[in-house]
């Protein structure tokens, strides 16, 4: 069978769809400065699985606002210097109006995972990290 | 604020792939 490390050079998605790529990935990240593009893009996902209703309406807001504060609003953070003006404020808009929808990261999850897969991920399969891991 | 951390990670790991 074809050993991970191999699937990992074939996408990001096989990188991000094994735990110890995931691990690799975010120390190399971590060494970039950079970890925070990870775990924004996790957020995203873990968000958009949390079904609406009446039950669970105050712990989406709640997390909304916490994806918002840590990783969005203009605080100096990466992805907050990576994700564009628009998004930022269609964001900010759904926190303000309370409306937080199962895709409301979406766009701004694609934009992070655009910086990944044309930056951070080509640069990780040519680091020391990976390559002393294969 | 920690609840708040706590509620992020949460929603990250719900997010990871399980172990195989």
């Amino acid at each position: 069978p074809t050993p991970p490390y191999l699937k990992w050079a074939e996408s990001l998605h096989s990188l991000l769809d094994d735990q110890d790529g995931i691990s690799l990935f975010r120390m190399f990240l971590q060494q970039e400065d950079c970890a925070d593009l990870l775990d924004f893009w996790f957020a995203c996902s873990g968000f958009r699985k949390l079904e609406p209703c009446d039950a669970n309406e105050e712990k989406r807001l709640k997390l909304a606002k916490a994806i918002y504060r840590k990783y969005v609003l203009a605080g100096g953070g990466i992805v907050a210097r990576q994700i564009k003006p628009a998004t930022k404020s269609f964001i900010k808009d759904c926190i303000v109006r309370q409306q937080v929808d199962p895709a409301m990261f979406d766009q701004a999850q694609t934009e992070i995972q655009a910086l990944m897969e044309d930056n951070t991920y080509p640069l990780f399969l040519k680091s020391d990290i990976y390559l002393e891991y294969t | 604020i920690d609840s708040e951390d706590d509620l992020l990670q949460e929603c990250i790991s719900s997010a990871m792939p399980k172990k195989k």
